[in-house]
């Protein structure tokens, strides 16, 4: 089982875009696929249809349980309207785990256990972060083998991912296994000086860890967000499909290569 | 001397560019304006070309001195390339504030006793905030005559400003004067399904506090970051800086009403 990290502390960069794009096409080609909603805003469990004030079975539920098993996990798990592709829900109530949690002994572990209970029932778990650094993003780095880091190809955007990679350099400092991390340029605009210049700059800070390609600017993603639907499922021909198709299989061909 | 707060805790929906437009505007006016810059990330600073690194006199060294006295602030203010605007520029520092003050007595109000020193030397002051709610917006909001909320006008944006209203709700109790506040729709996109059932959702649920135009998705804004100037000095025929006039227009015809 892979589990793949979606994350960076800057907001509105395209992070729950990056895992409901990534997540149809993986489900499309058969892979079990288990989302995790770790943000208190729960975008990913609203983009998918489910009423956040009203969802059961929570991942903050499960947070609460201190003999976790088998049961409560799997209860957690939601169905949602497409084969293959499950969700553990988000609340509000997820903001509160910081300061209940933050100074408890081996709290960066939780997701980890809850995981490694479902080990063998998927093939992909892929993680929807929110822009803070705090309990919930630390589990979720704790958990996952690839953080993937999308970041705007603009000039304000560079300083945030500095920020966002001393925070995995910290993280690794604790973790036994490599934390591998891939930088996705997203919201790239061809038409505008800045994408082209803020490309390159991230191109000459991070050669061994950035995605050698771009998602680019594509409005038809608001919309999708409507569909409830991830975007491979209903639009035709969009060019940000497509990239996301070529950024799972540079993703695919590294992780099998390991 | 007007107070304009531009804040929401969602991330990447224009504040920055929304504080950095409707400022280069009113200095083109001739009106003396001073901008805040409350967010750690410093996107304000940075953008008007202060290193974020090395800048001295920043928000957060203010709030260091228990005592004020004129002096301080004044060190505190630095000038920009450009005439009738100044900055207190933001540090990475800030994001330490919510531990050391968080339960300090009467911490809300430190912003709105800084800016009663300057009262008579600026007719503006606009304040971008960080995505979160946390010590640097209650001081915002406290300090503040209107809250200017830019919204993107899209469906998972809608639940961010339900949160943000709920903010305004709270702090209301405890601020004597009223809490003004305008919904700005941004990042408008004609093309998209989206966008339109969004806006008129926006206009159904705030028929009162939202501004009866929109900021259209316009790519200039993020060229305008790079030449660290207010998109209003350099980019000519640009339907978002238009867009931001007209805003400009409708502010300042209501403010001065009251
Ligand atoms: N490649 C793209 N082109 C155009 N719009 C995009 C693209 N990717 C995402 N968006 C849009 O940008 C907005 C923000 O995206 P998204 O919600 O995925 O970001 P996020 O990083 O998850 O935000 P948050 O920090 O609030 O969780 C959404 O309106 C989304 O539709
Ligand atoms: N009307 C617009 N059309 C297109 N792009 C825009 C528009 N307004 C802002 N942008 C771009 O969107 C990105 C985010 O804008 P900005 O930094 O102003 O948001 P913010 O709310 O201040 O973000 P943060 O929450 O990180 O402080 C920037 O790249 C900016 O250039
Ligand atoms: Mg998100
Ligand atoms: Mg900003």
């Amino acid at each position: 089982m892979k589990v793949w990290t979606v994350a960076n502390q800057k907001g509105g960069v395209g992070k729950t875009t990056t895992v409901i794009s990534l997540a149809g096409l993986l489900a499309q080609q058969g892979k079990r696929v288990l989302l995790l909603d770790t943000d208190p805003h729960a975008s990913l469990t609203s983009y998918l249809g489910f009423d956040v004030d009203s969802v059961q079975g929570t991942l903050y539920e499960l947070y609460q349980n201190t003999q976790l098993d088998d049961a409560m996990v799997t209860h957690s798990i939601q169905a949602t309207s497409f084969d293959n592709l499950d969700l553990i829900p988000a609340s509000m109530a997820l903001a509160t785990l910081d300061k209940v949690l933050g100074q408890r002994e081996g709290m960066g572990l939780i997701l980890k256990r809850i995981l490694a209970r479902i080990e063998h029932q998927y093939d992909y778990v892929l993680i929807d972060c929110p822009p803070v650094l705090g309990v919930m993003m630390v589990n979720a780095l704790a958990a996952s083998s690839r953080v993937l880091v999308p970041v705007q190809t603009e000039f304000l955007a560079i300083k945030g991912l500095e920020r966002m990679v001393k925070t995995l350099a910290i993280m690794q400092r604790s973790c036994p296994e490599p934390l591998r991390y891939t930088v996705v340029p997203t919201m790239y605009d061809k038409r505008t000086r800045a994408s082209l210049s803020a490309l390159k700059e991230l191109q000459e800070t991070y050669p061994k860890n950035i995605w050698n390609s771009v998602i680019p600017i594509d409005t038809k993603f608001r919309d999708a967000s409507l569909r409830h639907a991830p975007p491979s499922y209903h639009i035709k021909n969009c060019r940000g499909v497509f990239a996301y198709q070529t950024l799972l299989a540079h993703l695919q061909q590294m992780t099998d290569e390991q």
